[in-house]
């Protein structure tokens, strides 16, 4: 059962993950005409660095994280923007746009000039979110779950992160069980995507070294 | 342009609410 005040805080992170999506003008250009190694280096970063400024719009509005030490929350976001950033990926790819979309984004990613020993986790890593068929409240939540990672480098009071974490891991668990009955496993599949993302974040370095160098 | 700041300066200028300055 979830409690009104769990219905309340899935609500604010429900809305607060949709009202902060990356803008509609720098996400199409994703999927205009062809572009130059540069161009296309470019708007991968433009991407970016918007896909940063909507995460940390949206971690701004999971409650009690303002009143956390201000050291605390930027080695939160640093630590954890690369694997949401890679949530959100996921996502977009886990929807269904109009035909040929997500070829033509595929396409550009993995002519991006990123090494294809990263390229295949990654999109490994979409398709394994994608066969979850999560619901709008689980992504939110998840992502929220993942930016208030304790144990993220240089994060002085982890206490305190636990305790902003485990009333949304409580709640995560128990609409899990609502959202899918006939699936007892789900919530600890949903858990284990963290580690599989937690993977891609470790390489994530060599990766955009691999992606500069060519 | 954002594209030329770091990840920590992003999300600093993020969290001030400041990053048009």
């Amino acid at each position: 059962e979830i409690t009104k005040e769990q219905q309340a805080l899935m609500k604010v992170i429900a809305d607060a993950y949709n009202r902060h999506q990356i803008p509609q003008d720098v996400a199409k250009k994703l999927l205009q005409d062809q572009y130059s190694a540069e161009e296309n280096f470019l708007l991968l970063t433009e991407m970016a660095t918007s896909q940063v400024q909507v995460l940390v719009e949206f971690t701004k509005n999971i409650p009690g994280f303002l009143s956390l030490n201000h050291e605390d929350q930027i080695a939160l976001l640093k630590g954890s923007a690369v694997e949401a950033m890679f949530l959100r990926s996921a996502q977009v790819f886990s929807k269904k746009m109009p035909n040929g979309h997500n070829e033509v984004l595929e396409d550009r990613i993995r002519r991006s000039g990123i090494s294809e020993e990263f390229m295949t986790p990654m999109f490994n890593f979409y398709k394994s979110i994608g066969v979850l068929h999560m619901v709008q409240e689980e992504q939110a939540l998840l992502t929220a779950i993942t930016i208030l990672t304790p144990d993220r480098p240089y994060v002085k009071d982890q206490q305190a992160v636990e305790r902003l974490q485990e009333p949304m891991l409580d709640l995560l668990r128990k609409l899990c069980v609502l959202q899918h009955p006939q699936k007892p496993q789900y919530f600890a599949c949903l858990l284990g995507r963290l580690t599989e993302l937690r993977t891609l974040n470790y390489y994530h370095a060599e990766m955009l070294t691999s992606w500069r160098m060519n | 342009p954002a594209s030329n700041l770091g990840l920590e300066d992003i999300i600093r200028k993020a969290l001030m609410g400041n990053l048009e300055e």
